[in-house]
């Protein structure tokens, strides 16, 4: 069956939607079929691979509002084994809209039911809030994956963000659990990193991935070539910590 | 009379909250008396600031729901001249809260009316979104601040917030203007920060400062003391960066 992950965090820039390029795609090059729900309005997901704005004619939009079936909205990506559904930004209009609609929070979940199958994965890359948007990708996952940037400020939204997982868990999807916390762009050449790291650690405990994406220019480039750093030069230091988390990742799928 | 930027992107982790904390120091410095109103449910610029959970029971949540006037939500920072509103997690429910309300976008105007003569600047730190948070910030406002990290995501969603500005200009408030973008993080190892400013300059021309914030590990230690980094650490790149677009906003201030 399909296993649906959230990469959520309301702090904003923390590498949400690079983890979940980056993983997905390490995820795919293992011979896993997995789809990316860009449920972001600002369609960064989407532009990271390469999708121009003129083909994003169906998007994650038409999909929450049941305009269209999930197997509509998907696209191929290129890269074997990887497809997307894609945003675009008649998505910030869907805050709004989706507050007086019936079935506000489960309308990702109904759609996703129909791909159930169809995918061993599918990674939903969500906005920095915890709005509807969020809200519709929390009830809908399995598990939700936390990138969370190693500064100061990163650590503070941390506990709401574990509440509000716990209040979805109570009131609308009793299996939804944390997959994981994976530590992102840890410099090491700054003691911050390595003290958020540690806190983080102490209190998290294992669910805190061994893995960590280090600070790596190439990585915020591949972006500007419609590629995954993956693919964009796969030898780099953070390809080759995505690739170390997917592997860790599908472990505790394994385990699970 | 006192006039109110918005520092607004719905990208995150742009630098809102530091350009909001450091830019309001320097002005505070220069003898200008300013009001920072936190209204991002993290409540990352009340933590900058050094306030603890307990010291935030009146929040900009009261004063957007018409609970507290503005001057009953103003506390003192210890910094000579600037003064919070503070935030914390109960503004995470004012998205859904205000969709149904009457005014649900002029709820902030109306509050900051009362602020009028007691400040000359009020900097509202915004969300990295644009539902009816930020957008009580860009009807309330006066000019909008664009903090944008030399990144080649952080390019994406900025038409679509310069078309909600003149949204926002045209349906409600007719004075806004865009006072300017600022360059954060800019790296000068890194070919793609020269890129990014280079593509922001060509499109943007003299709505960009000449000011451009360097990445500086100080800006990013600041918060966890409690301080803006022009008090903890004034002779930094990044605190003299700050001092420089202080007086450069307040040359166009007085040149409008
Ligand atoms: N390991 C890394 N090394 C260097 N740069 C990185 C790394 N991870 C992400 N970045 C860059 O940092 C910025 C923020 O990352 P990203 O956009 O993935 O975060 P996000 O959480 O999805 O942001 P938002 O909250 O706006 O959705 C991007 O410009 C990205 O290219
Ligand atoms: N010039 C700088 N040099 C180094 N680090 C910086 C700089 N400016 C901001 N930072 C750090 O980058 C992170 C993001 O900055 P900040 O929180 O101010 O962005 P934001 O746009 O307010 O984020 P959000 O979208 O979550 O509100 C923070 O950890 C901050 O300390
Ligand atoms: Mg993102
Ligand atoms: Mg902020």
């Amino acid at each position: 069956s399909t296993r649906v992950i959230a990469v959520a965090n309301q702090k904003g820039g923390v590498g949400k939607t690079t983890t979940t390029i980056n993983l997905a795609t390490a995820m795919a090059a293992t011979k896993k079929s997995v789809l990316i729900l860009d449920l972001d309005p600002q369609g960064n997901a989407s532009t990271s691979l390469g999708l121009e704005a003129a083909q994003r004619a169906v998007t994650s939009y038409h999909v929450l509002l049941g305009e269209v079936s999930l197997g509509e909205a998907v696209q191929e990506t290129g890269i074997p084994g990887l497809a997307l559904v894609p945003a675009d930004s008649n998505l910030y209009g869907a805050d709004i809209e989706l507050v007086d609609m019936a079935r506000r929070e489960t309308r990702l979940k109904e759609a996703l039911a129909g791909a159930v199958g169809a995918f061993d994965y599918v990674l939903i890359d969500c906005p920095p809030s915890l709005t509807l948007l969020t809200l519709n990708a929390l009830v809908a996952a399995d598990s939700v994956m936390v990138p969370l940037q190693c500064e100061f400020l990163a650590l503070e939204g941390i506990s709401h963000l574990i509440k509000t997982i716990e209040a979805v868990r109570k009131g609308f999807n009793p299996g939804l659990d944390l997959q994981g916390i994976v530590l992102t762009m840890f410099d090491k050449r700054n003691n911050l990193s390595d003290q958020v790291a540690a806190d983080v650690r102490e209190f998290f405990g294992d669910k805190v991935y061994k893995t960590v994406i280090p600070r790596n220019v190439r990585v915020s480039e591949a972006p500007s070539h419609g590629k995954p750093v993956l693919i964009y030069d796969h030898k780099c230091s953070g390809a080759e910590a995505y690739i170390h988390l997917a592997s860790e990742v599908l472990k505790r799928e394994r385990d699970m």
